[in-house]
């Protein structure tokens, strides 16, 4: 379960700009798969990053699984980031001039899942997204837009994290191929999951439980179903 | 006015892969505003970068206003680039840690736009796409990515280019902001500008006098008024 209370960030505290969160609380239970939708520069990645460990608040509290995580140290955060948590980033954040399964295959080096189960594995998560043979040897950086998406899905993925934080993940997709990622997307939350993604496209919204309307760094709306 | 024929890309010589485009011939007038959709790594971002003289073609001819592109040498294609093509990249390539408005001032460097007129045309095009002075000092990595999607677009609009390529140019946008952007790229087809997009979304290409289907590097449909 993921609970934050009067969740704050504030980048720069010297300026006059309003801050990128301003109090938000929002509580996700186990296997719910959530949309957040709101407009550029509203503060759903700023919120996405603080739910996936890799940000903290400015002011107020996240609880993961009954952990204050403020209380945690780096290592017990790069620990959960690594077996709990699978982060697909807006701007996909691979290692441009490795090949596409060595980018799949790093997160289980953390895990120490024993080598000759690594390749089998990403392969297979690969295939998930639509990523055949074809791609697997080419480095990251020669891809086209919507193939590095995929990777960056698969790589979140490969590790069977219980949560899965999804930041626009069919943004450069066509609709038939971000239907594919959708699916996997759902059959993951049937097997008791927690999805999170933030999409600007209703469609996509459609998919989840409830949707998340964030507006000016603040919660403005919870809708069960789709966001119309 | 944009010609190409015949255009075959294949980035790998030794594979046995299918080339990105295998004989593409397309024609666009002057005015023209054009969509073009198609699967992810169907050869869409491929085709932009030779109508955009980023990239040469392995065979096939590309004349544009009457040039064969092929004759130029490195500096004439950098001339045409920078004075004749505004390009929007999917991956938007701005430089991280030079601000907003630093971004958007570099291509009119290029072409000796007098100095005391950089500045304002940068905020001019920054007002156009939704930016306010809030964001121009920030450093393009501390953005949101829909807001370094619309400083990739302010930086391509500033020289007032003939020629717009836009590739995904609303991928990261929420529907409001997307529709104040496509609203600047029909007042700039209104302006007799051509302008290319390359989409995903039906709602996006609805805008457009033609819509190109591209599917395994060859194009296999082309529409009047919106791809459906
Ligand atoms: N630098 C490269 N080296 C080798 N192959 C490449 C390179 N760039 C792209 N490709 C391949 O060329 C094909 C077409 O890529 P392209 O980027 O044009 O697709 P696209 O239609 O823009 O896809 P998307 O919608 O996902 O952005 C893909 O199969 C891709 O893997
Ligand atoms: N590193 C940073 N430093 C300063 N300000 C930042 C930084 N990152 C984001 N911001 C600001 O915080 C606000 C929220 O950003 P955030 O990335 O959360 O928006 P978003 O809702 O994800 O937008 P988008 O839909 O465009 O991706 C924006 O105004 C942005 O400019
Ligand atoms: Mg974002
Ligand atoms: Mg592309």
């Amino acid at each position: 379960i993921l609970q934050v209370r009067d969740l704050v960030k504030i980048y720069r505290a010297a300026g006059d700009e309003p801050p990128a969160l301003g109090g938000v609380s929002l509580s996700i239970e186990p296997g719910e798969f959530i949309a957040i939708m709101g407009p550029s520069g509203s503060g759903k990645s700023t919120l996405m990053n603080i739910l996936g460990c890799l940000d903290k608040p400015t002011y107020g509290t996240y609880v993961l699984d009954g952990v204050d995580v403020s209380r945690l140290d780096d290592d017990q955060l790069a620990e959960i980031r690594a077996t709990r948590i699978g982060f697909v980033f807006q701007s996909f954040n691979l290692l441009p001039r490795s090949t596409v399964i060595r980018n799949v295959i790093l997160p289980m080096i953390y895990t120490k899942v024993p080598v000759r189960e690594r390749e089998e594995r990403a392969q297979e998560a690969l295939l998930a997204v639509g990523l055949d043979e074809n791609t697997w040897y080419h480095k990251s950086n020669e891809l086209s837009g919507g193939q590095m998406q995929r990777v960056a899905i698969a790589r979140a993925l490969v590790n069977d994290p219980a949560i899965v934080l999804a930041d626009e993940p069919t943004g450069n997709l066509d609709t038939k191929t971000g239907e594919i990622i959708l699916d996997t997307f759902r059959k993951l939350k049937e097997q008791g999951r927690t999805i999170v993604l933030i999409t600007h496209e209703l469609s996509v919204a459609d998919h989840a439980d409830r949707t998340v309307h964030v507006r000016d760094g603040l919660i403005v709306d919870v809708l069960a179903g789709d966001a119309a």
